[in-house]
């Protein structure tokens, strides 16, 4: 569903340039649950924001469901994100002066649909996540944990086909993590490409495929 | 050098209250590593505010270094906050218009120390946490890792007597993780206190003590 070839990003800093990642070719793939694991600074979010289609890569070339990438609009961008990309963010993004329920319906009033069944699917996912009594707080009321889940729900409303968590456990006791990861291992079974990244050695048995960065390179890892 | 005495924390959100820490009653004492556990929107974050005088008590007391602190100012609040507690914040908190070695500067200048001895401390402290070569870069050019180890130089650089951590490994991989655990492992042994609030189970070898958070109740719990 996702392609890389040859993709690499590098940012200019001062006079310095940062190399956040290597030529990478990889492809994700629809009913695999993929873990990106790697030390901090190594790429991981880099990987996945441009898996994503946030982030545009220096050279090489992504590709989204066959389409190329590099050379779409912005508008053209943020359609196939809102349409067939959930995505966790590793600080959350949420928007700090609407509730937890509004954050979670905002992809699918962007879809423009129908507010009956809006509302029904985001109880759903809220559910999902356990944060439903609390859907009319704002992000400042709620706990670290909470926000993290809140953010999750959003990225599961509109029933995307390729889901890309950053660290989406980072905040999250045992408890709610594996309630976490029981669920995108169910998506993953059902079809859909999820992409993982983490530090958490608690992940690795919810993963079919491992990919390790390292200073921006990105190796296959044999599942033990 | 802290000490709470039936101190609880309840908000008010629309006609619902929501009781953050139920009354607890505990001391913080220096030369020890205290580790706080518990689940997602137990009551940590509050706990540890409440320690670090940024936020009062709805009911109860609590005392710094013996002083009661319910009746000061916020000013004198933040003086005592500025001299003798360090604090890493759960979302960080670093300032984005500032390079993290003006942010890690901050606590210093505001203490008017003089830019010599600053630059000193602060190249001391980024070098503790391995960000001594990032040093000239914006929080939005820094990877979640990178930031939170800025974080936890800043908290650090001020040589505080009192050190408390929200989930300071939250996005740390092994090694960077054992770097500052390491280090606060060697401060509590100088004779600072360090509370550190954590799902992370491998914290623990590094504990002198556990408190555990379950729904806003406060209990201390056996070592192993
Ligand atoms: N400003 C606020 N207004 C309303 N409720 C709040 C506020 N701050 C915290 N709470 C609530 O108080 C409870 C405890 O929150 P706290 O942030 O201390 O949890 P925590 O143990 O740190 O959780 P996590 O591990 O998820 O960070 C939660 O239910 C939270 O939603
Ligand atoms: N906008 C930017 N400008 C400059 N450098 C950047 C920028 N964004 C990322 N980098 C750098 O690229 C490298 C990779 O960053 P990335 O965020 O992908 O790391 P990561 O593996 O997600 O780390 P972490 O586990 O700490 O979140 C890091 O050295 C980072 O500082
Ligand atoms: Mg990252
Ligand atoms: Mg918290």
């Amino acid at each position: 569903v996702a392609e890389l070839i040859g993709a690499e990003k590098r940012y200019a800093v001062g006079d310095q340039i940062i190399t956040a990642l290597e030529p990478a070719t990889l492809s994700i793939n629809l009913g695999e649950l993929c873990l990106i694991i790697g030390p901090s600074g190594s790429g991981k979010t880099t990987l996945l924001s441009m898996l994503g289609c946030v982030i545009y890569p220096s050279a090489g070339e992504l590709f989204l469901k066959g389409q190329r990438i590099n050379g779409l609009s912005e508008e053209a961008l943020a359609h196939l994100r809102l349409h067939h990309i959930g995505f966790v963010f590793q600080n959350f993004n949420l928007i700090a002066p609407l509730t937890a329920e509004e954050n979670v319906a905002m992809p699918l009033n962007l879809q423009k649909i129908p507010e009956k069944e809006v509302r029904l699917k985001v109880a759903e996912a809220l559910g999902l996540v356990g944060m439903l009594d609390r859907r009319k707080n704002l992000p400042g009321q709620l706990s670290g944990g909470q926000q993290q889940r809140v953010a999750i729900a959003r990225a599961l409303v509109t029933q995307p086909e390729m889901i890309l968590c950053d660290e989406p456990t980072a905040a999250l006791d045992s408890q709610s993590l594996a309630l976490v990861m029981k669920e995108l291992r169910q998506l993953a079974d059902q079809g859909k490409a999820v992409v993982v990244v983490t530090h958490d050695p608690r992940l690795s048995p919810f993963a079919d495929r491992i990919l390790a960065v390292n200073n921006g390179f990105v190796t296959e890892q044999k599942l033990t």
